[in-house]
């Protein structure tokens, strides 16, 4: 069995000098917290906004 | 004749499952050939009688393209099966071989016992109730974070990401498209076109956007607009965005969002607005679209020894059920990467709403052992039924008459009268449903 979430969530805005650019990760917006392949448990955390 | 019958020893023997199989299979496959026969004499007999050139027909049966295996696989009557394989597992094990019986497959599959919420496994009568079973309060901390999305089940994250074009990424490579997967959200337009991807524009489906701005550039543009119907703001987007935009960036420097450029001191205004709003909005209320937002998606999948049910991943409002009574490949990561769009054609109820950011959607995916999906606040959903398969069919067949395309999904919505939410409210972490063998 399998479940397939799919949600909106902001963008966030793009990275100014100062702050560098991280990939796939933009202030303010979602930023996933997981891995391909990885095993997770009820209750831990996918990603935050 | 009287002799023989009468001395003759009756010996009763079973028949071996591989034999029962196989005659299930060459059954199934013989009555799927019947059937095309009939279909193809029927358009033969009816070509060009009707308006539409041709009979209604029936829910057609899904034929995936793929290896031998998917093959083989695709002429077995999966959901047959699954249903014999349920009732199986509802069978009583005798009381002295229920706790190695259930200590050997957690044993297999990797059970942790010491989660389990009943201790002593006599209590379980039979593998569907031990499979189904509940664990200890506390065992799963929820992750405290308010902006978080937490997991909605034990499992293994198989693909994650951001949906680009209304499509998402089943394997590398391998794409199927969102509306296949939750259907389209909105009926059919006065052109006789289906807007394919208004979920993915717009945060409130309620929200006349039209069509989806494909660059972040213009989403943003329209987000705008949209924010100024919200608000009931009588300006226009040209008066408002009215300052000259910066052509270009100099050598060097980053690439400046157009959300955080310099403009018109109007927009000062509307920025104020907006935290005006922000300050007082409740927390389910649909974000002003001022944020730029997108569409991502998580595939986690659940092994046969983990914990099968599942919570919720967040705090959300379901408005609506969507019943896909698909087929029911099995959807180990094996078969996901050999058979494309397997999401799309197997068994599946889509919950739909929104959260705090905009849309929101929660799929659980039926497999051949574990058909049935249970839903906690949904007591009329039957998941791997005959009824709604006959259901199915008959829907099929009197859309195909009305000369409509059949959708694929029968649907209802949440209606509570006691909130204000216009659906069913969920906490995060609160339990949903879950999936049952068979």
């Amino acid at each position: 069995s399998t479940i397939v979430l799919v949600f909106e969530a902001p963008k966030g805005r793009r990275p100014t000098f100062d702050e560098g650019y991280v990939e796939g990760q933009r202030p303010g917006g979602w930023s996933w917290k997981i891995k391909q392949g990885q095993k997770v448990k009820v209750g831990e955390m996918l990603g935050f906004v | 004749l009287n002799a023989a019958l009468k001395s003759t020893k009756i010996e009763w023997k079973p028949i071996p499952i591989g034999l029962g199989i196989g005659f299930l299979g060459l059954f199934q496959f013989y009555r799927v050939q019947q059937r095309e026969q009939r279909i193809q004499e029927e358009e033969r007999s009816s070509y060009g009688s009707g308006p539409d050139g041709g009979k209604p027909k029936k829910r057609e049966r899904i034929r995936p393209s793929g290896p031998w295996q998917v093959q083989i696989m695709s002429t077995l009557p999966l959901k047959a099966l699954s249903r014999i394989w349920g009732r199986f597992n509802e069978l009583e094990i005798p009381y002295y071989l229920r706790v190695p019986g259930f200590k050997l497959y957690s044993f297999i599959f990797g059970v942790n016992l010491s989660e389990v919420a009943e201790p002593d496994l006599h209590t379980y009568p039979n593998l569907a109730s031990f499979f189904y079973r509940t664990l200890k309060p506390g065992s799963r901390p929820i992750d405290p974070s308010p902006n978080a999305i937490v997991s909605p089940a034990d499992g293994k994250v198989i693909q994650f990401g951001i949906i680009d074009n209304g499509e998402v990424e089943q394997v590398k490579g391998v794409t199927y498209s969102l509306d296949a997967l939750l259907g389209s959200v909105r009926p059919k337009s006065s052109n006789g076109s289906i807007p394919t991807s208004n979920i993915a524009s717009s945060p409130n489906s309620a929200q006349p956007s039209g069509s989806r701005a494909r660059t972040g550039d213009e989403e943003i543009i329209r987000a705008d607009e949209e924010f100024a119907q919200i608000n009931g703001i009588s300006y226009t987007l040209p008066n408002l965005f009215s300052s000259p935009q910066p052509k270009g960036n100099e050598p060097g420097e980053m690439p400046v969002d157009q959300s955080t450029s310099p403009r018109a001191s109007s927009e000062a205004e509307v920025r104020a607005d907006l935290a005006l709003a922000e300050s007082s909005r409740s927390w389910w209320a649909p974000t002003p679209s001022k944020d730029p937002t997108a569409l991502y998606y998580c595939v986690i999948y659940l092994a046969p020894g983990d914990y099968h049910r599942f919570h919720s991943p967040a705090s959300w409002v379901v408005e609506s059920r969507r019943h896909f009574a698909g087929e029911l490949y099995s959807v180990s990561p094996y078969l996901q990467r050999t058979l494309p769009g397997l999401f799309t054609l197997n068994e599946r109820v889509v919950l739909l709403g929104r959260w705090r950011w905009g849309f929101f959607s929660f799929t659980p995916v039926g497999a051949t052992n574990v058909g049935s999906i249970v839903v906690n606040f949904d007591r009329e959903l039957r998941t791997n039924s005959l009824n709604t398969d006959t259901a199915a069919d008959r829907a099929a067949e009197e859309a195909a008459k009305r000369g409509e395309l059949y959708s694929g999904f029968s649907e209802a919505t949440y209606e509570n009268a006691s909130s204000v939410l216009g659906g069913h409210a969920l906490k995060r972490g609160e339990e949903m449903g879950g999936f049952q063998l068979g």
